[in-house]
């Protein structure tokens, strides 16, 4: 099963 | 005060059109730096950064730093009233709750003035850390739209993949499969017609074609596209605004379970 990653978890919050 | 002057209103127009589909209601931040944006679609899946440097446009006030919030579809509504050849003007008064967005004609015997309510928009702004990136490839951006468009008929989504040999673009569904090979190209006669392929090492990743055809929508808006990548970091898909800026688009790759 494929999964998109979400970007938040990518970068950092401001 | 906040007053922006473009004399090419075109851009504008063409801006919003390429970034519409993808978010509908974003904050834009003005600064002395400039007019930029940063916005994610709804599923938090791909994010959309937009910068326009002050000084590209014509005429740039900014007294103090202010966020608009608002509906990018009404404000693409308004943008689509103005000329091609119009010169736009954007203004917002402190303490207001609406900008005004003002088309003149370029022989001047037309004026429009289109006012829009703000809105209060509660946005998560995320930090984009300056990345060295794998593989970056250079290509001309009708080609790259032509190549997500053709692979959107076969597949949902696109193997991007990056090794000496050039970059394949894979997609396969149903029907069958496709692979799409382009080759670094710098032999041509004119400069936005090449392909350049920088490869620190191999990479292959996946994301859904779905977002990368909406990313396309800014094909108008410059010849060539950027397309940087690197394993386990979202690809950057990245459109200059005729020397006053970009438009980037952060896809977040697809991962096997």
């Amino acid at each position: 099963v494929n999964q998109q990653q979400q970007i938040t978890s990518f970068f950092s919050k401001k | 005060m906040f007053e922006l002057r473009l004399v090419q209103g075109s851009l504008l127009k063409k801006v919003l059109e390429s970034i519409k589909d993808l978010v509908n209601d974003a904050n834009f931040d003005c600064s002395s730096t400039g007019f930029s944006l940063q916005a994610m679609d709804s599923s938090h899946v791909a994010l959309v950064a937009l910068l326009l440097r002050s000084e590209g446009f014509e005429h740039y006030r900014c007294d103090r730093n202010l966020t608009m919030g608002m509906n990018l579809a009404n404000m693409a509504k308004m943008l689509k009233c103005a000329g091609n050849d119009d010169i736009i003007t954007i203004k917002a008064d402190d303490g207001t709750d609406t900008v005004t967005f003002m088309f003149e004609s370029p022989s001047q015997d037309k004026i429009s003035d289109f006012e829009m309510k703000l809105m209060d928009i509660d946005s998560e702004h995320l930090g984009i850390p300056e990345a060295e990136y794998e593989a970056i490839i250079r290509m001309p951006s009708a080609e790259f739209a032509r190549i997500c468009r053709d692979l959107s008929s076969i597949g949902d989504t696109v193997v991007i993949s990056v090794t000496k040999e050039g970059v394949r673009f894979s997609a396969r569904g149903d029907i069958g499969a496709a692979n799409i090979v382009c080759r670094q190209n710098a032999t041509v006669d004119k400069p936005e017609d090449a392909t350049i392929i920088e490869m620190q090492e191999p990479v292959t990743l996946t994301f859904a074609l779905r977002y990368m055809n909406s990313f396309t929508k800014a094909t108008p808006l410059a010849e060539q596209v950027t397309i940087s990548m690197s394993s386990d970091l979202p690809v950057v898909v990245e459109y200059k605004v005729a020397g006053m800026g970009y438009i980037r688009y952060y896809l977040a790759p697809k991962i096997e379970e």
